[in-house]
Parts: structure tokens; C-alpha cells; sequence
């Protein structure tokens, strides 16, 4: 998975 | 972390609380969708297999965890521990026709073609549709207990919070997520007619009870 696909919310 | 999202995390967090304090102090669960409950527990397992592969920050991950084990807790005292209680004639939606729409969409429409990322897109679009099972059985008996009122304004108002959020990060972040964004409207739209019977009815100290 690509870093902007970082899902930082819940 | 902005004050919309914690707000919006703090109302999940107490939705929850609500839920399972409701079950444990009743020792009931009637008035509860079992059915509501295996879709959380289904979307909360999807969404943060990224616990694994990803750290964001321990509020992130207890969080998480917490999310995770509470849905499972929940599921235990529905269909184990006071399933006595359980009102499953009540509970009559069928599962299958949100979880199968919503895993070929998942596959249709997503950020990118990997199992991880497939599986986050299918929590949210599930998510977003999860609550219809509890919604259904309201509907189908005409009321709900005061308390399960409280939980699912609770439960609406989180995904309502987390928009204004996205506004915000959208403005002094330039951060939007659309499938985020789109399902989290749909979610909260389907909780407008509840709320509206939660303010004039539940606020007003009547409870909740549909027209015939």
C-alpha cells in the first residue's frame, strides 16, 4: 500500500 | 486530530459504553439487532487489519483494539450470555443483502486493487449501511427503550462529527478521502429520521415510539 493510503482515522 | 474527529471518536467510544452497560446492567439485550452487532464486529475486523501492518499512534491503536474487542463482547452477550433475552423474531433483516452488495462494490470501487485496501473499502461501505438491521427491528416493533435511543444518537452522531471533520481537513489540510467522505453522508443520512424523533420525542422525556 502506496504511503497516502495510510488510513489514519478510525 | 482535530476537535470534530476526537469528538466524533469520543461519541463512538460512549455509543459503545452505552451499549454494553445497557445489556450488563438489564442483563438484557432485548430491543438490540444481534444482526447490527456481527456487521460492526465484520466492519471493525476489515478496516483495522492495518494494525499489523501500520502504526499510527497509540490512541490509534488502543482505539482500535478497543473497537475490536467490544464488538466481539458484545456479539458474546447477544447470542451467549443473555441470549434468553435476545428478541430474535424482531431481528429479521437479511444480512446478506448489505453484505454482498457492498463486497462487489468494494471490489469496484476502491482506492487500489489490494486485498488490504479492498477489505478497508468493504468496512466502510459496510459501516455505512451496518445500523439498518437495529433501524428495521425499531421500526418493526413501533418503539425502542429510552437508553437504546441514547446509543444509537450516540452511534449517528459520530459519522455526523467525522463530516465536519473532513470539512476541516479538507480546508486547512487539503485532505479528502471520497469513498470516505460519500459513505460516511449516507450514514449519517439514514440516521436523519431517527434523530428527528430522538429530539422531539426522547429530549422531550417521552419515549420512542413510531406512529402506527
Amino acid at each position: 500500500r502506496t504511503p497516502d493510503l495510510l488510513h489514519d482515522e478510525l | 486530530m482535530n476537535v470534530f474527529r476526537l469528538s466524533g471518536d469520543v461519541s463512538h467510544l460512549l455509543a459503545i459504553l452505552i451499549l454494553l452497560m445497557k445489556i450488563w446492567k438489564t442483563r438484557s439485550c432485548a430491543g438490540i439487532s444481534g444482526k447490527s452487532q456481527i456487521l460492526f464486529a465484520l466492519v471493525y475486523t476489515t478496516r483495522y487489519l492495518d494494525l499489523f501492518t501500520s502504526f499510527i499512534s497509540p490512541y490509534n491503536t488502543a482505539m482500535k483494539v478497543f473497537f475490536i474487542a467490544s464488538s466481539y463482547a458484545t456479539i458474546y452477550l447477544i447470542y451467549l450470555k443473555f441470549k434468553a433475552t435476545y428478541d430474535r423474531n424482531h431481528d429479521t433483516f437479511r444480512m446478506e443483502f448489505l453484505v454482498l452488495p457492498v463486497l462487489v462494490l468494494a471490489f469496484v470501487v476502491n482506492h487500489d486493487f489490494t486485498p488490504l485496501e479492498i477489505l478497508w473499502t468493504f468496512s466502510i461501505y459496510l459501516e455505512s449501511v451496518a445500523i439498518l438491521p437495529q433501524l428495521f427491528m425499531v421500526s418493526k416493533t413501533g418503539q425502542a427503550e429510552t437508553i437504546t435511543s441514547h446509543y444509537l444518537f450516540a452511534l449517528g452522531m459520530y459519522r455526523a462529527l467525522y463530516i465536519v471533520n473532513w470539512v476541516y481537513r479538507y480546508y486547512f489540510e487539503g485532505f479528502y478521502d471520497l469513498i470516505a467522505i460519500i459513505a460516511g453522508v449516507v450514514q449519517t443520512v439514514l440516521y436523519c429520521d431517527f434523530f428527528y424523533l430522538y429530539v422531539t420525542k426522547v429530549l422531550k422525556g417521552k419515549q420512542l415510539t413510531l406512529p402506527a
